[in-house]
């Protein structure tokens, strides 16, 4: 019996608003 | 020597690795700074793959910070390049069709059975071992969406200064124009008879522009299909409401040569084999508007015609038409009040719309069915021309 693949592990995405804000924030931060 | 070299290609498992430092200059160079031109006879979508093998490779040593890192990067990169080129219809192709391509490849080789149907056992091998990345996919899909609207935006932009001239004033019909409605000067939306006058042939030159670069940017057919239903709906809001509101070309000459134009774009959309696509179907409210231009109004059995033929036309729209009605010459008769009151309680039981106009903004939702690639990973080869040399072949 082939032995069972190993659950995968889900990542965490932002959305892509959160992702925009971050960015945003990003720049904002650098001079 | 030789055998060296036909010993990697044949070890090659289609994963690129990079170290963390690359990771920027890999955006920049697949992303930010690419132009669609460079990639020009390589296979469509190719930074997509490349993309997918380096995820794929950060899943496989079971990084996740790096995955995270690659997709977050490379979300972003793809709207950076899209804010700077917003009025670029090849650019903005090029990414929506390389963003369909990396969530279809996310999908392919999520390891979830259901998108694995059609895959060969070496594509079956290249699936991710570690990470679920259902969440990102959802964030591609919502860019996705954003770049479609994009490209439907500067698709609109570049045809809408077009249609009134094409649709409703220029006169390709020959001998038309000795039966025009006596009386109006000629009028343009657009300065008339400048620079800004069109013909159809300008609009259906510029539909097999945009047909052009979607297929050669390998853009999914189904999306194509959608492009068109929506830009056909949009030619048909502007002409329909430019018609709904000016007595000069509501004609029976008008309504012969625009039924001649939706004959000629019907026809194009043929030619394509895009007729399956919708775009016929949002163009009857305007077929039924140029038949009504035609029909003899004056009999009960007219108007009985004019309600039946004229089911995607709110009442509204028909009396509006029948009121600005303009007869050719003396011989033709104004159509009587009473004639529409008859139309108007036939339709009485009609549950129509309340607005004259259509809402030429109006967005068709857009779907992105998945569409797996046939290609393999291990033969996808990285051109020179890209400055990836820091990728190495795993």
């Amino acid at each position: 019996v082939a032995p069972r693949p190993r659950p995968r592990v889900l990542l965490k995405a932002p959305t892509l608003a959160e992702m925009e804000e971050m960015t945003t924030s990003e720049e904002e931060e650098s001079p | 020597r030789q055998v060296t070299v036909q010993r990697k290609e044949k070890d090659f498992q289609g994963m690129l690795e990079y170290h963390k430092e690359d990771e920027a200059l890999l955006i920049r160079n697949l992303v930010t700074e690419l132009k669609p031109q460079t990639l020009a006879g390589t296979v469509p979508c190719l930074p997509a793959y490349i993309l997918y093998m380096c995820i794929r490779h950060a899943d496989y040593v079971n990084d996740d910070l790096k995955v995270h890192s690659l997709l977050t990067s490379t979300i972003n990169g793809i709207k950076k390049v899209l804010k700077k080129h917003n009025d670029d219809f090849e650019m903005t192709t090029f990414w929506l069709s390389n963003t369909c391509r990396l969530l279809h490849c996310l999908k392919q080789y999520s390891g979830d059975e259901g998108f694995m149907t059609r895959n060969t056992a070496k594509q079956n091998e290249h699936c991710l071992k570690n990470f679920d990345l259902t969440e990102y996919r959802q964030v591609l899909s919502d860019l996705s969406i954003q770049i479609y609207q994009q490209l439907i935006k500067i698709a609109e932009g570049v045809l809408q200064p077009m249609i009134v001239s094409a649709m409703l004033e220029n006169e390709s019909i020959q001998g038309l124009c000795g039966v025009k409605p006596t009386g109006y000067r000629k009028r343009s939306s657009s300065m008339a008879d400048g620079e800004n006058s069109y013909c159809l042939e300008a609009i259906i030159r510029q539909m097999n522009c945009f047909h052009t670069v979607m297929c050669d940017q390998g853009l999914d057919p189904e999306i194509t299909l959608q492009v068109f239903k929506q830009l056909f709906y949009m030619i048909t809001a502007v002409t329909l409401n430019n018609l709904l509101l000016r007595k000069d070309v509501c004609s029976w000459s008008t309504g012969m040569q625009l039924r001649y134009n939706i004959s000629q774009l019907e026809e194009w959309l043929r030619g394509k084999n895009l007729h399956q696509s919708g775009a016929v179907q949002t163009m009857e409210p305007l077929i039924q508007a140029a038949q009504l231009l035609q029909l003899k109004k004056k009999t009960p059995e007219d108007a009985e015609a004019i309600c039946s033929l004229c089911t995607s036309l709110s009442t509204q729209q028909i009396v509006k038409i029948l009121n600005l009605y303009t007869p050719l010459n003396e011989f033709e008769e104004r159509v009587t009040v009473s004639f529409i009151r008859k139309i108007q309680a036939q339709l009485q039981e009609r549950n129509d719309p309340q607005q004259l106009l259509l809402d030429y903004k109006h967005m068709f939702p857009v779907l992105f069915p998945f569409n797996p690639s046939s290609l393999t990973m291990d033969s996808i080869h990285i051109p020179a021309c890209l400055n990836l040399e820091f990728l190495n072949e795993v």
